[in-house]
């Protein structure tokens, strides 16, 4: 079976206010989750942790309030950050940019809507 | 590490298990991350 991936995902340090999302978060996936498999899982989390707070999480307002869409970044040379294909697998991302032998840094903010 | 969360996702018929942790600590393989 595919590798096992381990990530640290933490909030775009620009693009992102600070607030409860701003928690570093540990992540353990399989290497063939994909890049929007991970923005799809930032989503619900997200979500449910937004409708806990406010004590409204059924799964239907889960369902809804998940499909806020997220954009994925690494970070590269000079503190720059590279936006992820979302079909990429996070294995491919880590041969492709990471390359380094611990967890992987991932950022997220939200996508820009055009 | 603490509470550990799982969530199941599914895109085009490829469902990914995520297990997010509180603290690296106990939960990576040992990098000496906090």
């Amino acid at each position: 079976g595919a590798s096992e991936i381990e990530l640290v995902f933490r909030p775009h340090p620009t693009l992102m206010e600070r607030d409860d999302a701003a928690l570093t978060r540990y992540i353990k996936t399989s290497g063939n989750a994909t890049v929007d498999h991970l923005s799809k899982y930032l989503a619900v989390r997200l979500a449910l942790e937004e409708l806990r707070k406010n004590g409204d999480a059924s799964p239907i307002n889960v369902e809804a309030a998940s499909e806020k869409q997220y954009t994925i970044y690494i970070p590269t040379a000079n503190s720059q950050f590279t936006v992820l294909n979302g079909s990429f697998s996070l294995e491919l991302v880590s041969e492709k940019y990471w390359k380094v032998n611990k967890p992987m840094e991932l950022y997220f903010a939200p996508t820009k809507e055009h | 590490p603490g509470e550990v969360t799982v969530t199941d996702v599914t895109i085009n018929s490829l469902t990914v298990t995520f297990r997010e942790a509180l603290a690296a600590r106990g939960f990576f393989r040992g990098w000496g991350l906090e």
